[in-house]
């Protein structure tokens, strides 16, 4: 659900030891980076590698109907061209119905397929569905090995209200890190006396740096970037400047890698 | 004013 807000389709490359996603923004201004191990899944079985190219707002609509006790399966079919997604009937709002989204196609650039939903009560106790399979053009990314000259780790849930607040005042954002600051500001939102007296650093923000980064970004994109929070206690800028911004959280059995390219010039 | 950078140059597609 985190990466349908930024991309519209990827492909999820399936291997023995984890799923992973790697997708650039139309824009290309971000993209986003996910992968889950194996263990993640309380089952897990890749008879061969394979891509699974979804339509993500069209999965994440159909993740709707879940709800945070059901437990999910995927599954793919050598040559099948959908991928299908059966909930477990825990929640006594789903248990008497059967619900199937199907749609053909493996174009998913055409618009949401039309679906079908067929309800009974009398029905078994599962949730069917299906979405249908695309392929995307993988990307490549020599990159991500650079070494930052910041990281600033701090709790997710302080990033995603820092930006919230922030996107109500502008549409971008400064952010600073120094020895023992990390300044993230509306652009000219204080006279910087005010700044001064109210630099500190609150609880649970660790600075790691080797040189003074000053980077300016959009905050629709990092506000997107921060509905990943609930996955992870924790969150990680890494910034040099001049270079996209890397937007890390963590999991135990994987993660979710947003990069932001910065504004450019005066 | 500053403009939007891109990531191109960054990142490639396959």
């Amino acid at each position: 659900k985190s990466c349908s807000i930024l991309v519209t389709d990827a492909n999820f490359e399936c291997n023995e030891e984890n799923i992973m996603l790697q997708a650039m923004d139309n824009s290309h201004i971000a993209l986003v980076s996910v992968e889950i191990g194996a263990p993640g899944f309380t089952s897990y079985r890749c008879d061969r590698t394979m891509p699974l190219g979804v339509d993500l707002t069209s999965l994440t609509k159909v993740l709707r109907c879940a709800k945070d006790e059901n437990i999910c399966t995927l599954k793919a079919a050598d040559e099948a061209d959908v991928l299908n997604l059966v909930y477990d009937a825990k929640s006594a709002f789903f248990s008497p119905f059967f619900f199937a989204f199907m749609w053909h196609g493996r174009d998913a650039s055409s618009p949401f397929p039309p679906f079908f939903l067929l309800c009974s009560a009398l029905l078994p106790l599962f949730i069917h569905l299906n979405i249908s399979l695309s392929s995307q053009t993988p990307i490549t990314s020599s990159w991500p090995e650079t070494k930052y000259d910041t990281r600033v780790t701090l709790p997710s849930a302080e990033f995603t209200r820092i930006v919230r607040d922030l996107s109500q005042l502008g549409e971008h954002v400064r952010i600073e890190v120094s020895k023992e600051v990390v300044r993230i500001s509306k652009l000219k939102a204080k006279s910087s006396a005010e700044d001064e007296d109210n630099d500190s650093i609150p609880t649970g923000v660790v600075i790691e740096m080797n040189q003074h980064v000053s980077l300016t970004f959009s905050l629709k994109y990092l506000v997107n970037f921060s509905k990943s929070g609930s996955l992870s206690g924790e969150v990680q800028l890494l910034m040099s400047n001049d270079v996209p911004l890397l937007v890390a959280y963590d999991f135990t059995q994987g993660y979710i890698r947003c990069y932001l390219a910065p504004k450019i010039g005066d | 004013s500053k403009q939007q950078g891109r990531l191109d140059g960054f990142f490639t597609m396959k």
